[in-house]
C-alpha cells in the first residue's frame, strides 16, 4: 500500500 | 533503487565519514556547529523509529544503522571526547535549535499525511532536516578561515538532497510514482538553503582562493 511505500527512503 | 538515489546516499555518507574522519584524525572539531549535529542526531532518530519494525532491503537496514551510528558518534565525541570537546567553542555556536525543532514539530502535527505516530515523527524529521544546516552556515559566517574538510563536508551535505530531487524527479516520471509534496518541498528548501553557500564554494575552489562567507 502507498501509505509505507513512502518510507522506502533512506 | 536508482542511480540519483544511491549518488545521493553515497554523497551523505561520504560527507559523514569526512567529518567522523576530521575529529578522529585531528582530534578537533573547530569550525563544526554541535547544534547541527544534535539536529541530524534527531532526525536520524525520528526518521528511523521504523528500522526495527519496517523491512525495505538490506541496504536500507544497514545504511539506517550506519547513519545512526555515525550521526550519535559525532555528537558524541563533541560532547564527551576530553579532547575532542575542548576545541568546541560553544561561543560561537549559539544557535537556539529549540527555534528549529518546535515549529518542525507544530507543522509536523499540521501538514501531514497521516495523523499516526510513524507518519508524524517521519514527516518531522524531513521539515528538520530541511533546516538543520542553519546553525552550521551561521558557525561558518562568523569563522574567519574555514577549513577544506569543512568546507567539502557542507557541500557534500547539501548535493546529497540535489541528487534527491533528481530520484524524485525520475521515480515520478519514470516509475510513475505518486505526488509527495512533503519531501519534495521540503527537499526543495533544503537545497535552497545551500544556494549562497555552493556559490562561494564554487567560486573559491575554481579561483584557487581560501572559502569565505559574506557575513
Amino acid at each position: 500500500d502507498t501509505e509505507t511505500e513512502a518510507h522506502d527512503e533512506l | 533503487m536508482n542511480a540519483f538515489r544511491l549518488a545521493g546516499d553515497m554523497t551523505h555518507l561520504l560527507s559523514i565519514i569526512l567529518l567522523l574522519h576530521k575529529i578522529r584524525a585531528m582530534k578537533s572539531c573547530a569550525g563544526i556547529s554541535l547544534r547541527t549535529q544534535e539536529l541530524y542526531v534527531i532526525v536520524f532518530v525520528t526518521r528511523y523509529v521504523d528500522l526495527s519494525m519496517k523491512y525495505y532491503s538490506f541496504y536500507n537496514s544497514i545504511m539506517k544503522i550506519v547513519f545512526l551510528g555515525t550521526s550519535i558518534s559525532i555528537v558524541w565525541y563533541m560532547r564527551y571526547h576530553k579532547v575532542v570537546k575542548q576545541t568546541y567553542n560553544k561561543d560561537v555556536d549559539t544557535f537556539r535549535h529549540i527555534f528549529l525543532i518546535l515549529p518542525c514539530f507544530v507543522l509536523a502535527l499540521l501538514i501531514n499525511r497521516a495523523f499516526t505516530v510513524i507518519e508524524v515523527l517521519w514527516t518531522f524529521s524531513l521539515y528538520l532536516e530541511a533546516v538543520a544546516i542553519l546553525p552550521q552556515l551561521v558557525l561558518l559566517q562568523r569563522s574567519r578561515n574555514i577549513d577544506n574538510l569543512t568546507g567539502n563536508y557542507v557541500f557534500l551535505l547539501g548535493a546529497y538532497r540535489a541528487f534527491y530531487l533528481l530520484n524524485w524527479i525520475y521515480r515520478f516520471f519514470i516509475e510513475n510514482h505518486q505526488v509527495r509534496w512533503i519531501p519534495w518541498l521540503s527537499g526543495l528548501l533544503q537545497t535552497a538553503i545551500y544556494a549562497d553557500f555552493f556559490y562561494y564554494y564554487i567560486k573559491s575552489w575554481k579561483n584557487r582562493e581560501k572559502l569565505k562567507l559574506p557575513a
